[in-house]
């Protein structure tokens, strides 16, 4: 059962899926698995659907693990799920979210790579899809998104670990979401989380230009990170991707910003202890409460600003 | 699965925005494989880089010829994956 599931080791694809049925049919009123669609490898995309009632509720996004060597992020996404099903109707700051908008969890949102880095290379990050006329595979999937794609801050060749593919949502795991999020209509927050270096980041990445509502989200940054600090001291920065990393085009949150999904942001998980991608698994559960944290400030605040 | 003995991953530490282009062109050079695990950003933000052991040599030569500080942040990857992986099997048999 989920009880005893092993949230503090990392998991293979099958075993999260496997996980995924276990928590739908445990909570068949809160949670459902969506097929969001197939890999390119034929593999299904899935999302978990938590909601307490309504037709089209509010929603608030969260995926880990588009890029697949980023382990802690996926192991998070399970103790996340797990989270969810435990405090509603415990926590009531948590349960009058839920009572309120649904939440939408995509924990593996790479399958193909993650299947790569657990059966050839743990070291892959892109898709496994493939470019004609390259002997080079995968395109970057955080670099495939229709805003500033192809601009700077992204690679045109196939061999780079930032190629961003041949034309944006060229990626079927890019697209399914870009569909999804766009036949919701509903989404409030979008919130796509990677692995490390310890960030919590807003739009633009492909620009120098502030977001429109840059004072507003480096606020609810700034609250996000103090509340994630709180728990273990663990240190994050915050700002705009490009002014706190580099410039990076095609991301994630800069699409879903210009969908008008006010509250994007990316977050960059621990490490702490110089492992890198390489993060202990003792370090799965004490990362994914810290960042909880965070997650409850972000969606207590898109609820209570509704827009 | 792919074998990464002898891979290391340097923690580089680019003093000035010179420095920080002499890395970014080790970036362009394909033929030593690099892998970026932190992108060469700015002075005072780490830059986290796998080096295969065909080309430690090199890199670390081409830093120090250019006073660009290091250090090793994993001496070999493959000791971390082979204790990842030994920890994964001691669940999946607990499990089992």
């Amino acid at each position: 059962s989920t009880k005893t599931f092993n949230y503090a080791t990392y998991h293979t694809l099958d075993e999260i899926y496997e996980f995924m049925d276990l928590l739908v049919t445990e909570n068949p009123q809160l949670v459902s698995k969506i097929q969001i669609g197939n890999t390119f490898e034929g593999r299904p995309i899935y999302v978990l659907k938590f909601s307490t009632g309504g037709t089209n509720r509010p929603a608030i996004w969260i995926d880990t693990g588009i890029h697949s060597r980023e382990w802690v992020t996926q192991a998070s996404g399970v103790w996340f799920a797990k989270k969810i099903t435990e405090d509603y109707g415990q926590d009531a700051a948590f349960t009058a979210i839920l009572d309120n908008m649904d939440i939408f969890l995509e924990i593996v949102t790479n399958p193909d790579g993650f299947a790569y880095t657990h059966k050839t290379n743990r070291m892959w990050r892109k898709t496994r899809s493939r470019t004609q006329g390259s002997l080079c595979v995968g395109v970057d999937p955080n670099r495939n998104w229709d805003a500033g794609f192809g601009l700077a801050g992204a690679s045109s060749n196939p061999c780079s670990d930032t190629y961003h593919g041949k034309f944006a949502n060229s990626e079927v795991e890019v697209k399914s979401i870009v569909d999804f999020v766009t036949n919701h209509g509903n989404i409030k927050a979008f919130i796509s989380i990677h692995s490390y270096s310890q960030l919590l980041l807003y739009p633009y990445g492909y620009t120098s230009e502030p977001a429109p509502d840059k004072e507003e989200l480096d606020q609810l940054a700034k609250s996000a990170v103090t509340a994630l600090t709180s728990l273990y001291g663990t240190k994050y920065k915050y700002g705009s991707i490009i002014d706190t990393i580099y410039q990076a085009s095609g991301s994630t949150v800069d699409w879903t910003y210009s969908q008008g999904i006010k509250y994007s942001f990316t977050f960059e998980l621990r490490d702490t202890g110089l492992r890198g991608f390489l993060l202990p698994a003792s370090q799965i559960i004490p990362t994914a409460e810290e960042t909880w944290l965070a997650l409850l400030t972000i969606m207590d605040h898109t609820f209570k600003h509704p827009y | 699965n792919e074998n990464f003995v002898g891979h290391q991953v340097l923690r580089i530490s680019a003093a000035n925005e010179a420095q920080v282009q002499k890395v970014k062109e080790l970036e362009d050079l394909e033929h030593l494989q690099l892998d970026f695990w932190r992108d060469p950003v700015r002075p005072g933000i780490p830059i986290d880089v796998r080096v295969p052991f065909t080309s430690i040599q090199s890199v670390k030569v081409f830093l120090e010829s250019h006073g660009i500080n290091y250090e090793i942040m994993i001496e070999d990857i493959q000791t971390l994956l082979d204790e990842e992986q030994k920890q994964m099997s001691a669940f999946q048999a607990r499990a089992l």
